[in-house]
């Protein structure tokens, strides 16, 4: 564990605070894309089955499980508790465009042809695409809440500490997985447009709207 | 330089 890992856990688990905290308190999940919470429901369950095959540690457990359970408690709070507030209009995104092809390409390309390799393998393409529906969302709508800002530049800084830790690790440690870096970098490299606005926008206390 | 077999990291 280095620091660039930890900060990059913190983030994640910060973002899904803020993004439960947000639909809590406003009793409403407007602005939320329920398709990108399904995507990230699919990415947690699908790399966490080693939960019943290798031990790691009781923090790497625990989070694990944190990450499992409330990604399926955001999925009961859109589609039921505050379902009338879902912005199903707007959140169109096509997710089989996504499931496929991530699929598919576990299949080919992929660290070793079992089970659960290919499913970890699966969930790390579909993470680096699954915030594509939500990105989608802001730009039909046109702008964000500062909230919904503040829970995708968490979410985007996650991964992006996470490049840094491979590096880290990668002259520290002799360890690398190409197929978590190469993923990483397209899932970072997504979240730059958004990146741009939120530095120049929400951070001097503006509102998130796209230029027309 | 090597892959892990089991992955350590979230």
């Amino acid at each position: 564990m280095n620091i660039f890992r930890l900060l990059g856990d913190l983030s994640h688990l910060v973002a899904i605070i803020i993004l439960l905290l947000k639909i809590w308190k406003t009793r409403s999940c407007a602005g939320i894309s329920g398709k990108s919470q399904i995507l990230f429901a699919i990415v947690y369950t699908t790399r966490y089955l080693d939960l019943f095959t290798t031990y790691v540690s009781t923090y790497n457990t625990f989070m694990k499980l944190v990450f499992i359970m409330t990604s399926i408690v955001t999925i009961f709070l859109m589609n039921a508790k505050f379902k009338a507030t879902y912005d199903h209009n707007h959140d169109t995104f096509r997710i089989e465009f996504l499931i496929l092809p991530a699929l598919v390409l576990a299949l080919l390309i992929n660290n070793e042809f079992t089970i659960i390799e290919v499913l970890w393998t699966f969930s790390i393409y579909l993470e680096s695409v699954a915030i594509l529906p939500q990105l989608f969302l802001v730009s039909k709508t046109g702008e964000a809440e500062s909230i919904t800002s503040h829970y995708l530049f968490a979410l985007g800084s996650y991964r992006g500490l996470y490049l840094l830790n491979w590096v880290y690790r990668y002259y520290a440690e002799d360890h690398y997985d190409l197929i978590a870096i190469v993923a990483g970098l397209v899932q970072t490299i997504l979240y730059c447009d958004f990146f741009y606005l939120y530095i120049t926008k929400v951070l001097k206390g503006k509102k998130l709207q796209l230029p027309a | 330089y090597h892959v892990l077999a089991k992955h350590d990291e979230l």
